[in-house]
Formats: structure tokens, sequence, C-alpha cells
């Protein structure tokens, strides 16, 4: 359902290039959960941004469900990203001025989707999510794993077919852990959601069907499940 | 070196009272390393922003170097944490309009510190952090790791007395990991500096000297190294 070919992903900082990504193939299943690990500055956010389309590569060719992401015009992109794609960002990019319930529901407001129903599923989702007791509060009335768990069900609320999640447990303790991976790995297994996460977590990249390492902007390794 | 006594914090959400610390009591020796664990919710930074100065307690009292922090001013507090202490946050808070280097070296440009000198200790502290590509980039230019660990450098800069770190290691590999934790340790022996750090990381917690765990607002346990 997603592939990337030859990907290569430059910045200009002042006078010198950076190298973000230097040629990344990548081919992920529908309903396959992908993990992404690797050092620090390797790369595994860019290619995120890639591959939901949040920055445009400087080479290479990204196909998301048989769509070529590079042909998508930029006005058009957000409404693709929409109707395809969730996201758990990995600094939560929640609304200071919403509550917890307003931010996980907000993907259904740009839908189109009527209030009533809102409410509702948002509750359930944060209910599920530990947050029963928080949903009123703002942003920055949460802990820092409430409202990495508020983002977590921005991502999850419209049942997107490709779930793009950005390290969502760095600020969660090890119960709390568990606890949102077996809620994520049971409800994409049920709706048959195609998940790609990067993590730096070793206990959660091994609940993933398969595990790619980056190094430097490249990937140089890749493990099955039940693989050694 | 750090002393609370029946710590207590009610936040009012609306019409609820919300009690995230709920009677806490605390020392924290001169050069030792605290680290504190515990589930998301708990009351983690709530301690930490007690103990810093940065929130009021509802009820309880704070002592720093022998200072009743109650009774300090809300106009000389800037001042007195300036000079005793450094702050890693669970949300960075880079200024983004600066460099990674100017960041770094904020605390220290606060202390009219002269800027030859300001460049060659933040040059100095970023290359020890790997830092020292990215020295010109903003921190819309760095991975979430690298801005992770310009947070740390400006924590470390002014060679402070306490260092309050809420979660510094979040968003780094295993690798990065270990070498930004054995970097701390060896730095705040050399300088007899007291470390305070909210980890959900057991691998980190296990370079403490002592680790309290925390659940709804109080501490329920604590262990000293080498022991059980
Ligand atoms: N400004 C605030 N207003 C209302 N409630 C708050 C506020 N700040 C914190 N809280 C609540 O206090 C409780 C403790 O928050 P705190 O940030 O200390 O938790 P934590 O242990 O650091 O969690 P995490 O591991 O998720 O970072 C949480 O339930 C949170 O919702
Ligand atoms: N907008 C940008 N301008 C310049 N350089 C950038 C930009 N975004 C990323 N980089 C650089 O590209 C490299 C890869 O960044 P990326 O965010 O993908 O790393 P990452 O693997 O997600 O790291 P982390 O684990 O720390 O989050 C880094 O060295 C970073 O400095
Ligand atoms: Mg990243
Ligand atoms: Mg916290």
């Amino acid at each position: 359902i997603v592939e990337v070919k030859g990907l290569v992903k430059k910045y200009r900082v002042g006078s010198e290039i950076i190298t973000a990504l230097n040629g990344v193939d990548l081919q992920i299943e529908k309903g396959e959960f992908l993990a992404i690990v690797g050092t620090s500055g390797s790369g595994k956010s860019t290619l995120l941004n890639m591959m939901s389309g949040l920055e445009r590569p400087t080479k290479g060719e990204i196909w998301i469900n048989n769509v070529l992401l590079n042909k998508v015009k930029e006005k058009d992109m957000a409404a693709f990203r929409r109707s395809y794609m969730g996201f758990v960002f990995q600094s939560f990019n929640l609304l200071g001025s919403l509550t917890a319930l307003e931010n996980a529901v907000l993907p259904l407001v740009l839908q189109g989707v009527g209030s009533r129903e809102r409410t509702q599923r948002g509750k359930e989702l944060l209910k599920t999510l530990g947050l029963e007791k928080r949903m009123l509060n703002k942003p920055n009335q949460l802990s820092g794993g409430q409202q990495q768990r508020v983002s977590i069900a921005r991502a999850l609320i419209n049942n997107p077919k490709i779930i793009f999640a950005d390290e969502p447990t760095g600020n969660l303790d090890t119960k709390t852990t568990k606890e949102i991976m077996e809620l994520l790995t049971s409800t994409i297994k049920k709706n048959g959601q195609t998940l790609v996460m990067v993590t730096h977590d070793w206990d959660v990249a091994a609940y993933a069907d398969r595990i790619v390492h980056m190094v430097d902007g490249v990937i140089i390794n890749e493990e099955k499940k039940g693989g050694v």
C-alpha cells in the first residue's frame, strides 16, 4: 500500500547541504505493522514525512495506494492525506486553545461529521486511552504522556487506512506503553489498517510484523517477526 | 540540598479539582543523582516544577540550599533559579529563531558572559553531545533527538548546582542515550552537581544513586543503588 523508490532528501542550511535521506527503497503491505528504528538524526522522521506527503523529496518516487504522491498538487495534498492517513507527530502538535476531546475529534470536524457523533466517538476513544477524566482539559493542563495519548486518539479517530506514528510512546511509562501497544495492534488488525511507526523503544518495535533499521539516511537492515 | 515537606498541588479545571500532588516528602543530598519514575499523570513533572520554583504549591514547603522557596518573591524567582539551576523540559522549550549554539548558551547571555567565551564553551559542549555539525541549525532544522540534546546542553552550560531533567532521553535511541547518560553522570560527579531526573526508561534510572516511585501524586517506594 506504500512504496518508496530511490528516495533522497537534502536540506540547505546556510552554505551547507545536509543529506537526510540518501537513497531509500521500501515496500509496505496493506495491513502490515512496520517499525522503523535507528540512531537520532538517521532520517526516520524525514522518511515518515516523505511517505505522508508532509514534505517533498529531492529525488525518488512515493506511491500511496497506487497514487504517485509526487504528482499530487499541493492544493490537493491536504485532502488526500485526510482521506487516507492519521498522524502521531514526534512533538504532538495539539491546538492549545482546544480541549483534549476537541483536539481528538478534529479530523472528524474536517470530514463534516456531526457534533453528536463526534462527541460520542471521541469520548469512547479517549476512555480506552485512559483519559476519561481529562477530556475537557486543554493541552497545557495535561501531562506529557496525556498529551501524547490525545495525539494518538486524533490519529485513530477517523479509522484511516494508514497510520504514521513518530515515537508515539516516548513520553509514556512501561505500563501505559503496553496498554497503548495492545490497543493499537488489536485495532489495526481488526480494521485491516497499516501502521508505520518510528520508535526508539525495542519493546515497542517487538510488536511489529517487520523492523527496518536506518543509519545516516539509508536502510541497512531488516528483520521479520519470528526471524532472528 | 533540596527538601520538600507535605507538598500538595491542586489544579482547578472548570468545576473540577484535580490533585496532582497529594502530600510529598523528599530530601535530596548535595551531589546525589535521584531518578523519579511513575505512571503517566502520576505527578512527576509537577513535582519537578515545584522543586524548581516554576510553579507554586497549594500547600507544603520547598527548601533549596536552605532557602525557603515559598518566601522568595516572584520578581526574584527567575534570578534565584538562574544562579542555582539548569532545566531540561519535557517539551524542550527551545527558541525557534535562535540556532542550536545560541539556544545552548542562553543562560550565559543572561549571566553576562562575553561572546567569545560563550561561543567556545557552547561549541565544546555541543561537540560532546554529538552536535558538532548542527550548531548553526535552528530547532526546526533538527531532528527530535537533536533538539533534545540542545536542551540538555542549555541545562549544563552554566554548571548549575542542581539540574532538573524531565525525561531528557525520551527522543534518543539506545546508543545515544547511553552516551548522554555516561556524559551526564561523569560531569555531575566531577563537579559535585545534584541531578534530579524524571524518566520512564528503567535503563536510565539504573544510573541513579536512588530511585523514587510515584503513583497518583504520592511517593510510594524508594530504592537505593546496590539495594533490591
Ligand atoms: N496546569 C494544569 N491544570 C490542570 N491539571 C494539570 C495541570 N498540570 C498537570 N495537571 C494534571 O496533574 C496530573 C499530573 O501531571 P504531571 O504532568 O505532573 O504528570 P507526569 O507524571 O509528569 O506525567 P507524564 O509521565 O505523562 O509526563 C495529571 O493528571 C495532569 O492532568
Ligand atoms: N528542515 C531541516 N533543515 C535542515 N536539516 C534538517 C531538517 N530536518 C531534518 N534535518 C536533518 O536531517 C537529519 C535527519 O533528521 P530526522 O528528523 O529525520 O532524524 P530522526 O531519525 O527522526 O532523528 P530523531 O530520532 O532524533 O528524531 C538530521 O541530521 C537533521 O539535522
Ligand atoms: Mg525524529
Ligand atoms: Mg511529565
